[in-house]
């Protein structure tokens, strides 16, 4: 998965 | 991480622990929606399919279980555990909270940031988020008086998005591509929910009075 689509925040 | 996102996460975290106090410490859920604490738990499931695929921290992946654990221990605690279920005030908690369910889901299929099952299950969770209070409120309004620690829950459910909404100012200002709007939009319609409700609160703890919601 690219970065951006990481999601870092709960 | 920066200073807004953690005070999010501990003020909700902090929510947490003041429900589950009451729950224990009273054996009583009186004044809590069941409905509410019910879509929640599928707020932290849909949200965090993520959890066994993407690591990002020990602190991200811990909070992820404690949130999904909590929501479905408190579920778990207002359906079967004898003492607490005898209080759920059912006749009150009557929202039909389905519907904020089906159409949660269906604006996801419409509005997401990619259509594959995680993004549309995640922006699922985010609005569902924004309206998971309602039950809660209407509740509220119809028990009229509420217990020092039903109202320090909510405030503090209520404050934590707030600080989330900082958070993004922050980071849309600090990290050259940071968008997050779907969340955003809908963390600043779940703050306004609360509108109301953080006026009372206000008022009571002024004047030092019981918290009283306008029937």
């Amino acid at each position: 998965k690219e970065a951006d689509d990481v999601k870092d925040e709960l | 991480m920066n200073i807004f996102r953690l005070a999010g996460d501990m003020t909700h975290l902090l929510s947490i622990l003041v429900l589950l106090l009451k729950i224990y410490a009273t054996k009583s859920c009186s004044g809590i929606s069941r409905k509410t604490q019910e879509l929640y738990a599928i707020v932290f499931v849909a949200r965090y399919l993520d959890l066994f695929t993407d690591f990002i921290s020990v602190y991200n992946t811990f909070m992820k279980v404690v949130f999904i654990a909590s929501s479905l221990a408190i579920v778990w605690c207002m359906r079967f555990h004898p003492m607490v279920r005898r209080s759920y005030d059912r006749e009150l908690d009557t929202f039909r909270h389905y519907f904020l369910v089906g159409a949660s889901f269906a604006l996801a299929l419409i509005l997401h940031e990619k259509f594959t099952v995680q993004e549309i299950f995640w922006a699922f969770s985010i609005y569902l988020e924004a309206v998971a209070i309602l039950p809660q409120l209407v509740l509220l309004q119809r028990s009229g008086n509420v217990d020092n620690l039903t109202g320090q829950y909510i405030f503090f459910l209520g404050a934590y998005r707030a600080f989330y909404i900082l958070n993004w100012i922050y980071r849309y200002l600090t990290e050259p591509h940071f968008t997050r709007w779907i969340a955003c939009v809908s963390g600043v319609v779940q703050t306004a929910l609360y509108a109301d409700f953080f006026y009372y609160y206000f008022i009571s703890w002024k004047n030092n009075s019981k918290l009283k919601l306008p029937a």
